[in-house]
Formats: C-alpha cells, structure tokens, sequence
C-alpha cells in the first residue's frame, strides 16, 4: 500500500510489533557458543543471506550454536559496530530484526562495509599563515 | 562507504541513463515522483542523468514491487524484513517489496514521522536502492544512505559526506556540485571499526 504519510495508514492496516518476520528471532536472546534451540537454522539461514555464512555451507543447517554461528555473529557484530561477544545478546538481535536492504553485506567471506578510504583532516602551521588540507 | 567486488560502475559511454517503472504495477504519479527526487540527489554529485522513460524493456534501469518470488532468486518475503534490493552496474534491476506500508509524501529532509506506524518511507528506500544501482555496496556508517538498515518512521534522504565521496570514487564530481552534504559522521563512527 502507499499512504500520503504515516497517519494516512488505516489502523487495521497497522502493523504492530509481531508483524516483523525476523520478530521471532528476539527468543534466542541469550544464546551462545555450544547451546541448542529450536530454530536457530533459520537464523542461520538469514547470516547466509546476507553474507554472513558462505553459501558453500548451505544445506543441513542444525539447531545448534556452533562456531559456524558465532564467525557469523562477530562478523555482523563488528560490520554493525556492536560489541563484539559471538553471542546472541539484546542489543546484537533487537539490530538483526530491523527491516533493512536484502543486498549482502558480505561478498565471498569478506566484509566491505568498511573498506571506504578514509578522510584525515590535518593541520600545518607555516610561517606567518595556517592552512588546512584534507588527506584521502 | 564500499563497492561491489571489482568496483563495477556504468561505462563512460552511458552516463545518461533513463529509468522506468513495472507497467503492471500501474504506479500513480505521485509514487514515481518519489523515485524522480531520489535520482536527483545523486545526479546532484555526480555527471550523470537520469531520465524517465516509458519503455521498461529498454530502459537502463528498471524499477518495480513484486511479491515474494519474483523471478530473481531473492524471493521478498512479506512485511518488514527485507524491504528491497537492487544489482549491481549495469544490470540496473531495482525492485521493492510490495507487501510493505510505503510512505509517500516526501516531506522535508532527514528525520522522524510517527514512531508507533510500521510504514516504511518509501524515499528513503529508493535513494538508498539507487545508491547499489549506481555500484556503492553498504556501509558501516551509521547516518550514511548506504546503511543497510532503516528503522520504521525514519525518514533519510540526504546524502551524507560517506555516500558523496563513494559514489564520486566511481564517477567523478558533478561540476556543478557545490560541495554541501549533511554533516559528516563523527571521527569516531568512521574509525572504530576493523578494516573488514
């Protein structure tokens, strides 16, 4: 549907919180390296989707938490600036469920998120005169 | 900011580009205008056009919203989750998840609309998508366009400083570009993460 602005969306048309698909993956919080719970392919399957786990290991996703899962969840922890613990903490999976763009973040194993050149301000001081330079 | 492996761009023989829309998604002026103003921000840093055309079969690239599988491989998959994607140049292929709340009024710059409505600002989505259409993959910068997330009532429309200096690597500066971005992201944003 296309609505002018927000207020314009019919109220049964309003999605509430347990609409988000990914929602379910909210009761794996607290999960980590060595546990097993019901379901935890799927979120498998959504780090292979977006880069996180090769696509050379698809196929028989388990339930189980190995390390597999938790390469995937540092990587996405670092790519997103998360703290980095290879657990499935509140902060790491209330970012997971936010709706996003289905491009990868991740090409090949590798993560280009923060490939970008870098901008270094630095200031000279010569004689009699001061000037700025931007070093890419 | 970051590219696609190989850094692919639109060759230098086609910088004017047209779009078009999925006739049979029979979008209303008003939705296409959204995507008009979002192909203007880019063309607004670098030298390339974009036109809007009538044939979709021909045009450079080619927008629409489909439903679940749709022909591609990447199957969308109902409200939220994921809300669209695009390819990379040349392919031009843009499409948009049709089972989401799209918003478009396209009102004022970056900011917030009503919180407690899952709608997606549809304009935000489509500069974003425009940026991969271009050959930018994501990144880390979280004010940047090319963000992979957005949060529902957000509206973000403004090309940040990031998203300027990634798509001018791949293009050069529009001459007529006056250098003026949004504010830029913090040192710290740009710096805390690892090398990838």
């Amino acid at each position: 549907g296309f609505y002018p602005n927000s207020s314009a969306v019919p109220p049964d048309l309003r999605r509430s919180a347990t609409g988000n698909v990914w929602n379910s993956f909210l009761n794996f919080t607290g999960c980590h390296a060595g546990m097993k719970v019901d379901g935890l392919y799927k979120l498998k399957k959504y780090f292979q989707h977006f880069g996180y786990i090769p696509e050379t290991l698809s196929g028989n996703f388990t339930d189980d938490f190995d390390d597999i899962l938790k390469t995937a969840v540092e990587m996405y922890q670092r790519n997103f600036q998360l703290n980095v613990t290879g657990e499935l903490d509140e902060l790491t999976l209330n970012h997971v469920v936010i709706p996003r763009c289905g491009v990868a973040d991740v090409v090949n194993g590798t993560s280009t998120m923060h490939s970008g050149r870098r901008a270094y301000e630095v200031s000279f001081t010569g004689r009699g005169s001061r000037f700025n330079a931007v070093k890419l | 900011y970051s590219f696609f492996p190989g850094e692919p761009r639109w060759p230098e023989r086609r910088r004017d580009l047209t779009y078009a829309f999925e006739p049979r998604n029979a979008l209303t002026e008003e939705v296409k205008s959204v995507f008009s103003r979002a192909f203007v921000r880019w063309a607004e840093v670098i030298p390339l056009t974009f036109t809007r055309s009538e044939t979709f079969s021909t045009s450079d690239i080619s927008i629409g919203f489909y439903s679940g599988e749709h022909g591609d491989g990447e199957p969308f998959d109902g409200e939220m989750g994921t809300l669209a994607h695009a390819f990379s140049p040349p392919n031009g292929h843009f499409h948009l998840d049709q089972n989401e709340n799209w918003i478009v009024s396209g009102d004022g710059g970056d900011g917030r609309f009503l919180s407690e409505t899952w709608a997606i600002d549809l304009e935000s989505v489509a500069v974003h998508e425009i940026g991969h259409v271009l050959g930018l993959g994501h990144s880390s910068v979280q004010d940047s366009i090319m963000y992979p997330t957005i949060t529902t009532g957000r509206r973000k429309v403004d090309l940040t400083s990031d998203d300027v200096e990634g798509v001018q690597y791949l293009y050069g500066a529009n001459p007529n570009f006056n250098g003026s971005t949004s504010s830029p992201p913090s040192t710290q944003q740009r710096d805390t993460g690892d090398s990838g």
